[in-house]
């Protein structure tokens, strides 16, 4: 939610200039707006600039690549990138850093223990500190990431990411697990119901035994 | 008696104008305060001796300033006199500062930094007077003891309006949130530090240099579940051994959880509160979220 | 809405909460 809030007034503000540049004139413009908007250091949601119409005409002209770029930033991975360098245009220091950012958040959606090899692979760190001070530095203060990192089984806990753009395919995901949510915790809630019956049972079983045997410990008392 | 006083008191001005600080207050010391034959009035004394702790503080002698501070203290309690009052306090928390108890002075600068009347008979405070001792405060918070006592002192101070306008506010807005300091900023804050604040212990690192450590300590223990001393000294600048013993100083003391596993050279830390409860808070923590959610989509609506 | 899906995405993802063996010997 923090996240959200942050950048709230960033898409905004995003979304209002790329909606004031369009046809062919504005091309060049909204290219640089995708460099700005990729390299902010606040900024890691992207759906909402791509779905302005003004960027879609991208496709058609000399600056589809920006389009692309836009696409990666708001779907894609470092790795995917790197294959796909060839054709896309050269990233500056800061969209590179931001890349790497929404990497980590990529593979959080997967795995809450995230091993430091896999994070080096995909990050293209060569070492253990310069891994670590990126997820210190880069995203756990940069609060989209937290977590523990446990440097004797090499691998990076995840206690919460910030959400990523989100593909229509991951839509149905989503439900399912929801779903899985609702029965679980409509059967906990069941079986905590039914629990509360049975205790609620044996007291008044016990109840019932004692003044049973209170009453008979009254009647020996009397025939003696 | 009375004549050795007047003569006293005149060398005294004397002194002080050619900033003979420490001179000075011997030359004032040497009155006697407790004089059976004259009887000198409370405010009288108390002035002297305040006086004295200030011309001590001056050259920085603690030590000297703080005799005459707590002779001080047995008069300021029945004193109505607010600018005493005052300068008394603040000489008390120089005094602190200057013995390296950060975290008293910095309450006792916190203290002052909050006083609302600003007309003392002829004297007025200005605000530069209140930032300066609340900047104060907040240095000497820093400099303390890396702990939970100084986490409380901090909390207060970060809440304080006052202090986000200080420029100091970025350094402690990251010892705030426990974050790791880097050389840059801790060179920054040091421009800003006086001489004692900067000394050499004798364990070869400074005050300053040692409250970093401490620091990032404990920073470090809110990011790792466990971290190698080799590792450790890299983050904290230092040689693993001289962490190890930081750590193991820190956890004795209490101002850290953890345990220290020297066979295979790894210190682990622990959390304040235990596995259940983390998972409780999680989940707390989510449910929270999952309202916040809730809130949003009935803003928005839907 | 992408913000609120972006926000459900994140809360998907805080389940299990914790899965240190220290957690799941506690659990048990």
């Amino acid at each position: 939610m923090d996240i959200e809030q942050k950048q709230a007034e960033l898409i905004d503000h995003f979304v209002k200039k790329a909606r004031n540049l369009d046809g062919a004139a504005g091309a060049p413009f909204l290219a640089a707006l995708v460099t700005e908007a990729t390299s902010h250091p606040s900024l890691f949601a992207f759906s909402e600039i791509l779905s302005v119409p003004s960027l879609a005409e991208l496709e058609r002209t000399s600056y589809s690549s920006s389009l692309e770029v836009l696409r990666l930033f708001a779907y894609g991975t470092w790795s995917e990138y790197k294959s796909n360098a060839g054709r896309l245009p050269i990233l500056v220091p800061a969209q590179v850093l931001k890349l790497k950012q929404l990497s980590v958040l990529t593979l959080a959606e997967t795995n809450k223990i995230l091993p430091y090899d896999q994070l080096m692979r995909e990050l293209d760190v060569s070492n253990v500190r310069e891994l670590e001070d990126f997820l210190i530095n880069e995203c756990m203060y940069a609060g989209i990431v937290r977590g523990k990192l446990d440097q004797l089984r090499r691998c990076f806990e995840v206690q919460f990411a910030a959400g990523r753009d989100l593909k229509h395919e991951q839509l149905d995901n989503m439900i399912k697990t929801m779903s899985n949510w609702l029965s679980t915790s409509d059967s906990l809630l069941n079986s905590i119901q039914d629990k509360i019956k049975w205790a609620d049972m044996m007291s008044e079983e016990h109840k019932k035994h004692r003044k049973d045997i209170e009453e008979k410990v009254d009647e020996m008392k009397k025939s003696l | 008696e009375e004549q050795v006083l007047v003569i006293r008191e005149k060398l005294a001005e004397l002194y002080e104008s050619e900033r003979e600080w420490s001179k000075a207050a011997q030359m004032l010391s040497g009155i006697d305060l407790d004089s059976g034959i004259r009887m000198l009035d409370d405010t009288y004394k108390l002035s002297k001796c305040v006086q004295i702790a200030r011309l001590y503080l001056e050259d920085d002698d603690a030590a000297s300033a703080e005799a005459f501070i707590n002779k001080a203290s047995f008069l300021v309690s029945n004193s109505q006199h607010e600018v005493l009052n005052l300068q008394y306090k603040v000489c008390y928390a120089r005094i602190l500062d200057l013995k390296r108890k950060f975290l008293e002075a910095a309450l006792r600068y916190y203290d002052i930094s909050q006083i609302e009347k600003r007309q003392y008979g002829d004297e007025e405070i200005d605000e530069e007077a209140l930032e300066q001792a609340l900047t104060a405060a907040v240095t000497c918070t820093i400099l303390a003891a890396a702990g939970p006592q100084r986490s409380r002192v901090l909390a207060t101070l970060y809440k304080d309006e006052r202090c986000s306008k200080l420029k100091i506010y970025p350094i402690l807005q990251k010892v705030y949130l426990e974050r790791i300091l880097r050389k840059p900023e801790i060179d920054a804050f040091a421009e800003e530090l006086k001489p004692h604040q900067k000394a050499l212990l004798p364990d070869n690192f400074t005050v300053l240099g040692r409250a970093m450590i401490e620091h990032n300590l404990l920073s470090a223990s809110k990011l790792y579940t466990n971290i190698s001393f080799e590792e450790l000294g890299t983050l904290l600048g230092i040689p693993p051994q001289k962490a190890e013993k930081i750590a193991s100083r820190m956890i004795y003391e209490d101002r850290m959880r953890g345990s220290i596993d020297q066979v295979e050279a790894v210190i682990h830390f622990e959390d304040d509160t235990e596995e259940l409860q983390q998972w409780d808070q999680q989940i707390f923590g989510l449910c929270q979220a999952l309202n916040d959610i809730l809130d949003c989509m009935s803003c928005k609506g839907i | 809405d992408n913000s609120l899906l972006r926000q459900v995405s994140s809360l998907m993802r805080r389940l299990p909460a914790i899965e240190s063996e220290k957690f799941q010997d506690d659990f048990l």
